[in-house]
């Protein structure tokens, strides 16, 4: 459903990374995500540009256009504007980090076109 | 209290392959 977010972006939710350890959400770092997948055998990081943010259909939906990986391949997403991505070297951003702090408590940057979201692949899409 | 798995948190933005 597009009417809420998943509950694990609540401030303090627990988050278990790839060798066990376990984290609240908000104390995520880019290490974290990249070094879960170095030992997982059967997911990558990509590294997906935000190419374009236009406002969807719906109200508080976003349609995000990111270009995935070395090739930068076209993929969008549509998402609650509220909806927070990892931008590596900054952490959670989102389209309106207002909303994603008021509703989750989770500090937010402004997601931007630029910005370099961490995303998964298949290892063996490669 | 509910763990999530690392990987629920970050997009699975898979490129259409060409077959």
């Amino acid at each position: 459903s597009l009417a809420t977010l998943p509950p694990f972006f609540m401030r303090g939710s627990i988050i278990q990374l790839a060798d066990g350890e376990l984290k609240r959400v908000e104390d995520l770092k880019t290490e974290d995500f990249i070094q879960s997948a170095e030992i997982s055998s059967e997911l990558k990081i990509d590294s997906s540009t935000v190419e374009r943010i236009d406002t969807g259909q719906t109200p508080n939906v976003v349609v995000i256009q990111f270009g995935v990986g070395e090739l930068k391949a076209q993929v969008s997403v549509e998402v609650l504007m509220e909806y927070p991505f990892f931008v590596f070297g900054q952490g959670w951003s989102s389209c309106c980090p207002d909303r994603t702090t008021r509703l989750f408590e989770l500090s937010c940057a402004k997601l931007c076109v630029g910005d370099v979201c961490v995303s998964l692949t298949l290892r063996s899409l490669g | 209290v509910p763990v999530f798995p690392w990987h629920s948190l970050v997009p699975f933005l898979a490129p259409t392959q060409s077959d």
